[in-house]
């Protein structure tokens, strides 16, 4: 319950929120997509954080339903993981998620 | 010496090897993209292998200078790792690789 807080706490705090792992390809291929497009996402690096990393995760699926990583938030919203993000950029929907809530 | 004799063994005796993690999508991708074209590559799950997986990729590492999953090797030689058996893949270069090792 408390990690659930935090969760949300986080998500509403910070326009964009990745939760990650430092040495996966897919959350460091999302990480930089931000970047690139001029947004500073927050970063959770999960493997990081030992046994509450591993917990944080069962949390973020409780949630979201998904169990992966990376999990992606969007102005407090559960967007999906590397491949939905990709492919809202690739729609144009991303960026213009990211304007309609002034991110970028 | 041993573990490096039994990888030397093991990429001898398979045409196509992929050293991967189950949990990793990029090993994913590779493998899925052997067997779109046809072929069955040989795995080798390096998290299922416990502390022997670690010591394996410290190994690998030695041999190729990769430290990452996945890694792979073709007719033993070593390719890479996903993103480098993609371009081959785009290039052309990968069936035709495969077709003069007489492996599809
Ligand atoms: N299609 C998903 C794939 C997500 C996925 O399979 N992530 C892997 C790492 S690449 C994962 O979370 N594996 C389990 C784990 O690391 O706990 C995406 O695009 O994000
Ligand atoms: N560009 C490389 C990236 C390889 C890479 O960074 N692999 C990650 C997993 S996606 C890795 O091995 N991380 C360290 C580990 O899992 O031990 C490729 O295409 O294979
Ligand atoms: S761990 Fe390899 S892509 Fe995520």
């Amino acid at each position: 319950a408390r990690m659930e807080e935090s969760v949300k706490k986080t998500v509403s705090e910070h326009p964009v929120v990745i939760y990650s792992k430092t040495w996966c390809s897919y959350s460091s291929e999302v990480k930089s997509l931000f970047k690139r497009i001029g947004v500073e996402p927050h970063v959770i690096e999960l493997d990081q954080l030992g046994a509450q990393g591993t917990q944080l995760q069962r949390v973020l699926e409780m949630l979201t339903g998904q169990s992966t990583v990376p999990n992606v938030f969007i102005g407090g919203k559960h967007i999906g993981g590397c491949s939905d993000t990709i492919k809202l950029h690739q729609d144009g929907e991303l960026k213009k998620l990211l304007s309609e809530l002034n991110i970028t």
